[in-house]
């Protein structure tokens, strides 16, 4: 049977209301529906098998595709790189990059590499006590200057203590900002060019509605990542948000954090991903 | 009052005689999409949509209200229904708690809380029982500091329910009593549980859900589990100095059956705003 328009309107409509009751983007949504659309018109169809399950199994198809974007293996990237590997964190207020750091600096350090945490964030009051908190808990290295200094010569002294004693890995911490903040942007390609990261990761939370795709798609631009990593996403949230950056930016997600304590922090699984948020 | 690209529809069928229902349903369809793109629970999107298509359809517009005037002040009216009564926050004595998801923004605005009441003239005083955070007791004591205001924490004590007792006391003197708590969501039974020991001790005048402007659908989920747990009697939106549209609010306002207090729009003690509908309203749709 040749599959005609309006046999699947009604299945794409649901599925659209379910992509953004997941919080998928509707700028996102709408593209991925349409995509399926045009690509199901004309196609055929087995006699026995409704429109509903060609459909819905179009959409995970979509959405699979979508999220294995450029799939990166962290573990390997690491493993490969000439050291010291130097990681950046960024992203807005509140997300999570410098708990997500604890958390990778944990998984690294399990991993038998010697890793080195640089308190890029000299702004925010409690940004130093807090991850030289995490940095004391997990008997790690961090380099600090007092609150109000430059991040930049923060991260660039981390590099040089990294490269004196041979460190594998540098994690560097900076200050959440807005992406519309155009003087903290600005500082924020300031720090990657004083100091050159071998590895960008944009932190942002599973919790987040459609204003992930204006955040990821701005950081992108202006400091472009390599990866993100996205967090809370054990706050029963469907993970949509996983889908919108990955189709605005093109970028993998690499990890997913699942909570607040340092083993909180899971291989991210397309497969996974889609499957909880269609159901 | 309405956003610009909601102008630019309007615009559109100024010159419509009588609107009918084509026309009708193009401009609510663009309502729609502009409500899910800042946030707006689904669900509810659906359901305004559908009242105010019936309504424009239905409702014959006032004498001298041109039909797209008619609909402007239908959705107008509509989103006023659930968000237009801003939190009456009266300048007394009170004790004020806060909650609210990871990251939120509670502590930075506990501060700005405390800065606007200062202003006021009236004297704060803060209580830090977030017990977990790193650093979360040295967060809030500088910012205090900074400002001025008055602080209570305990830095080695895990024990939110005993900072309480003890620092309840030492700050009787003190107008407004603002406790500051961990960050928390409706799936973490244990520390919902601490919220609850909290609020029995406390007994607080307010209970402010600080919800972050780009928080997507789990906006009406947590407000609801939140106030199942202690009753929330207001909402403050914080970071509206980005791009988000903080949607999420309307549904925070029905679940909670309560209303917008204030807006945080920016890092600084001085970025706090008592909640103005009309502006709120025009950036949603913008
Ligand atoms: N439930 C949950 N909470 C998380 C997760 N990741 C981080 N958090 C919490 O989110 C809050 C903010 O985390 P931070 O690491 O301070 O976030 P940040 O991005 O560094 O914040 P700024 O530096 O202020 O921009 C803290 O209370 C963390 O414990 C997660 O995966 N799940
Ligand atoms: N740009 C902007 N940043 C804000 C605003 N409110 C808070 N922040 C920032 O958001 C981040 C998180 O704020 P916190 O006050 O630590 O959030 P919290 O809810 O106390 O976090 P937890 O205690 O970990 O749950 C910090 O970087 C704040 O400076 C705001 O209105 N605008
Ligand atoms: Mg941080
Ligand atoms: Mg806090």
């Amino acid at each position: 049977l040749i599959i005609d328009e309006k046999s699947i309107e009604k299945p794409l409509w649901d599925l659209e209301i379910a992509l953004l009751e997941s919080d998928v983007a509707i700028d996102v949504a709408d593209e991925i529906i349409a995509t399926i659309k045009t690509n199901l018109i004309g196609s055929k169809r087995k006699i026995q098998q409704k429109s509903k399950s060609v459909v819905e199994q179009a959409l995970e198809d979509a959405l699979l595709k979508v999220v294995s974007v450029n799939q990166l293996n962290f573990d390997e990237i690491i493993s490969k790189a000439k050291k010291p590997v130097h990681i950046v964190f960024i992203g807005v207020n509140g997300t999570g990059k410098t708990t997500t750091i604890a958390k990778i600096a944990n998984r690294l350090k399990k991993q038998n590499y010697s890793v080195v945490i640089a308190a890029g964030d000299t702004f925010r009051a409690g940004a130093i006590d807090q991850i030289e908190l995490h940095a004391n808990k997990l008997g790690l290295k961090l380099i600090k200057h007092q609150e109000g200094a430059d991040p930049a010569a923060v991260v660039f002294d981390s590099i040089e203590y990294a490269k004196a004693r041979h460190i594998d890995v540098v994690l560097s911490d900076t200050a959440g900002r807005m992406h519309t903040n155009i003087n903290l942007m600005d500082q924020l390609k300031k720090i990657c060019r004083v100091a050159p990261p071998d590895f960008v990761i944009f932190v942002d939370e599973a919790v987040a509605g459609n204003d992930a795709v204006e955040r990821a798609a701005l950081f992108n631009t202006t400091v472009p990542f390599d990866g993100c990593i996205l967090s809370k996403t054990d706050a029963d949230s469907k993970g949509g948000a996983a889908i919108s950056i990955a189709h605005t930016t093109g970028k993998p997600i690499l990890f997913l954090g699942v909570g607040q304590e340092y083993d909180d922090l899971i291989t991210f699984d397309p497969h996974w991903l889609v499957e909880r948020l269609l159901n | 009052k309405l956003g610009g690209s909601l102008q630019n529809v309007l615009k559109r069928i100024a010159g419509a005689g009588r609107i009918d229902e084509r026309t009708v349903s193009e401009l609510v369809k663009d309502i729609q999409r502009a409500l899910l793109q800042a946030d707006v629970n689904v669900k509810l999107v659906m359901k305004l949509s559908k009242r105010i298509k019936e309504r424009s359809l239905k409702e014959k517009p006032p004498a001298g209200i041109n039909p797209r005037e008619h609909v402007v002040h239908i959705v107008y009216q509509e989103l006023i229904d659930i968000i237009g009564r801003s939190s009456d926050i009266k300048l007394g004595k009170q004790t004020i708690m806060m909650v609210g998801l990871q990251g939120g923004g509670k502590t930075t605005t506990t501060v700005k809380l405390a800065r606007y009441f200062q202003r006021k003239g009236l004297k704060p005083a803060v209580i830090c029982v977030d017990t977990f955070r790193p650093g979360a007791y040295e967060q809030l004591k500088t910012l205090c500091e900074r400002i001025h205001v008055a602080f209570y924490g305990e830095a080695g004590n895990s024990n939110a329910v005993e900072i309480l007792k003890h620092g309840l006391p030492q700050i009787e003197k003190y107008d407004v009593k603002i406790i500051d708590t961990a960050g928390r969501h409706a799936l973490e039974s244990e520390l919902i549980q601490e919220m609850e020991d909290i609020y029995e001790i406390v007994k607080p005048d307010h209970k402010f859900l600080v919800l972050d402007a780009a928080m997507g659908q789990q906006a009406s989920e947590q407000a609801k589990a939140f106030n199942n747990s202690i009753g929330i009697t207001g909402i403050i939106i914080s970071k509206l100095d980005g791009t988000a549209k903080g949607g999420g609010a309307l549904s925070a306002v029905s679940e909670t059956d309560s209303s917008i207090a204030f807006i945080g729009a920016g890092e600084t003690p001085e970025d706090l705003e008592k909640f103005e509908p009309d502006r709120f309203i025009s950036r949603l749709l913008g």
